[in-house]
């Protein structure tokens, strides 16, 4: 799975998700990516996020929305919100994920709960980027 | 408001030896996708132009190098949504498309619709203008036929549980 998350000049956020889903999946079986709160979620007023991971777990724990809701109602920031809820997610299903999210004011949040996820993001003239946790490789462009 | 690009290239037990594809291919999408931003101001253009390239790109499993299902196929799917009036489109059950993110955006833009998905998703391409890829098969990588048929030799011995692999790019039963 692959995923994108931006945030303009003006605020204005989107985001983008694409998968081939699992291997040995059955003809016909839909993941997390196509189904809005669960692979990819976008509100200007809170953030966007998209996910990534054990889609049959992704979509019982809706788990862009959940984190997009954590902002919302708890008032916390981008990186607490994903942190905090992929972790939950694992803790209830036992599926492992990861999810990047933006918030409104452009703070960044970056968490997997599997052994490793491929992330990058450019701001200004700097690329950060990692896949194991801790990993914060920065680049000037 | 100083403009981010930030992107995933998937998660899960990515074997070492995928580690500087992976790295790559993230910054890759993310210089790409920022270039766009900057040029554009346009969120929505950058996000769908940062996984265009991680579609293009074998390393990630999304567009060309999308893992097979049992019956030895691609089917892809793809959300792309608006933060400013909560605009989205979606695509499940698509084959032979090279970008799957492309297809959503246009059912976002063009039907009054969210979600398009199997016959319906593929029609809908072809009267759009999209290129399917004849013959069939062309986003089916070496790497996605080697984890599919490590995956069955795994569900021979009796682990059952979709997904698995230690040469592709997905955890037991990350998708």
């Amino acid at each position: 799975t692959v995923g994108a998350v931006a945030i303009d000049r003006d605020g204005k956020i989107a985001v983008a998700t694409s998968t081939g889903g699992i291997t040995g999946k059955y003809v016909g079986r839909i993941g997390d990516t196509p189904l809005l709160g669960c692979g990819t979620y976008a509100d200007d007023r809170f953030g966007g996020v998209s996910t990534t991971g054990h889609g049959e777990s992704i979509m019982k724990f809706v788990l862009a929305k959940d984190i997009i809701n954590r902002i919302a109602f708890q008032g916390v920031g981008a990186q607490k919100a994903t942190e905090d809820s992929v972790k939950e997610m694992t803790k209830v299903t036992g599926g492992t994920a990861g999810a990047i999210t933006i918030d409104k004011d452009g703070n960044i949040g970056i968490y997997f709960s599997s052994q490793k996820m491929s992330w990058a993001y450019q701001k200004g003239n700097e690329i950060k980027y990692g896949i194991r946790e801790g990993d914060c490789i920065t680049e000037k462009v | 408001m100083e403009p981010i690009l930030l992107v995933h290239g998937g998660a899960g037990d990515i074997p070492d030896s995928r580690d500087q594809g992976k790295h790559d291919g993230v910054r890759n999408a993310a210089k790409n996708g920022y270039h766009i931003l900057l040029q554009t101001n346009s969120a929505l253009d950058a996000v769908e132009e940062a996984v265009k390239v991680m579609e293009l790109d074998e390393n990630f499993n999304a567009g060309y190098g999308s893992v097979l299902t049992l019956s030895e196929t691609v089917e892809m799917e793809a959300s792309i949504m608006r933060g400013d009036n909560l605009t989205s489109g979606c695509v499940t059950l698509l084959k032979d498309i090279r970008h799957p993110i492309s297809l959503a955006r246009m059912v976002m833009e063009k039907t009054p619709h969210n979600f398009l998905g199997g016959d319906g998703a593929m029609d809908f391409a072809r009267k759009e203008g999209v290129e399917i890829l004849a013959p069939p098969g062309q986003l089916v990588t070496e790497t996605a036929q080697k984890a599919l048929q490590t995956f069955k030799k795994r569900q021979n011995a009796g682990d059952s549980q979709p997904g698995v692999t230690e040469i592709g790019q997905e955890a037991p039963g990350v998708g």
